[in-house]
């Protein structure tokens, strides 16, 4: 489904360069389900921004379904993201102005559905993730934990064939992470791709392959043997 | 050093409303190490901002030092705030057009603390924490877990008797979050009270007291036996 090739991002702050990827390779099939692990600034955000077509690298190639994304224009990469890509963001990044539920629409708006339809299908990705009796709520009238839910309902209701999920679980309590990792599990089942970065061991182990980054390059790429 | 009786804070949406904290007592003295828990949704942050006088109870008494701060104004809420109280926050809410620097040395700005010596310390505050090398990023320049333990840092530079942190390792490694641990049982040791909202049982078992949330009221409050 995707592939990168010596993949870099530097950043430029001031006088100084920051090799956030300093030379990824790696490729991931349809279906298949990955954890990516790693110390903190190792580059796992960064990564995930150039597989959701966030980002653009700094050299290196990024071929998703068998076209080179770097050759995209931005209005093809947010179609790209649109239609195919649903992103569980490591800030959340809800609009603040918008209900939950306004919000987990969002992405149907841009696809075209009907509102009709929108609406029942953000209200039963609120419900499956616990947000049922907080749709009408603000962002700032949910507790972190509910932003994260609100956030990954978000994908859901989309249903894209690829999740990105940038610490999916960190601001929730063992019960409700383990309810989202149900959720992940289904869908993989179902043969969506999904990507998770976390620092949890206990959920990486719960994926069927755990990639370990440091200083922007990928240290280790095993399966999981349960 | 602090006590509370009987708080509840309740939030009105439309005609909805939610008892965030719904009757919480407890008391907590001097040089305490406390974690609370529960899950997404119980009240934890509410209770922290009370704690942390950002915000005022529905009905319910909060005891700081023997002074009742629902009897303060707001200024004279702001002054403790500054000057007793660091909290790290869910969100970290660093402000985005600072840097990390001038995040970190931001309380010591409001304390009259002169410039050299703002400076010295927040440096060596950063340094704590790992991001010597990150002093002069932007919030948006840094990754989750750097903009955590900024505000982390940002707390440790002033050296406050009482720390608040709501899920200060959500976003961190294993070795960064236990790097963070340390410090944290290092000031303990000096007698700074801390109060940690965390998800992780293994973080809460290294403080000495757990207490645990449940739908906006106490469950549970007990002694850690190591
Ligand atoms: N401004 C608000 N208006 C309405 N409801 C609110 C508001 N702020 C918080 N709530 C509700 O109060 C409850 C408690 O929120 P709180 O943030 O204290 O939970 P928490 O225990 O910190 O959760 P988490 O572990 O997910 O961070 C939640 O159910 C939330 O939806
Ligand atoms: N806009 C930027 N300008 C400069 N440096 C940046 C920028 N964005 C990220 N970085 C740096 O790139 C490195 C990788 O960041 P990234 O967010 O990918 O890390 P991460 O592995 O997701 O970390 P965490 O686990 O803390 O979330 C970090 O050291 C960070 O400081
Ligand atoms: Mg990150
Ligand atoms: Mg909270």
């Amino acid at each position: 489904l995707l592939q990168v090739k010596d993949l870099q991002k530097i950043y430029m702050t001031g006088e100084n360069s920051v090799a956030a990827l300093d030379g990824i390779s790696l490729s991931i099939d349809e279906g298949e389900y990955v954890a990516i692990m790693g110390p903190s600034g190792s580059g796992k955000s960064t990564l995930m921004n150039m597989l959701g077509c966030l980002d653009r690298p700094t050299s290196g190639q990024y071929i998703l379904s068998g076209e080179d994304v770097s050759q995209k224009s931005d209005d093809e990469l947010a179609e790209i993201r649109n239609k195919y890509i649903g992103f569980i963001f490591q800030g959340f990044n809800l609009l603040p102005k918008l209900t939950a539920l306004e919000n987990v629409a969002l992405p149907l708006v841009y696809r075209g559905v009907p509102a009709k339809q929108r609406l029942a299908r953000a209200q039963e990705a609120l419900q499956s993730v616990g947000l049922g009796n907080r749709m009408h709520h603000l962002p700032a009238e949910l507790s972190g934990g509910q932003q994260q839910r609100a956030a990954i309902a978000r994908v859901l209701a989309s249903d894209p064939p690829l999740v990105l999920g940038d610490e999916p679980t960190g601001n929730l309590d063992s019960r409700s992470g383990s309810e989202v990792m149900d959720i992940f599990q289904k869908l993989n089942n179902e043969g969506i791709t999904i990507i998770l970065v976390t620092h949890d061991q206990q959920i990486a182990s719960q994926t069927k392959r755990i990639i370990r980054f440091r200083d922007g390059m990928m240290q280790s790429d095993e399966k999981v043997v349960s």
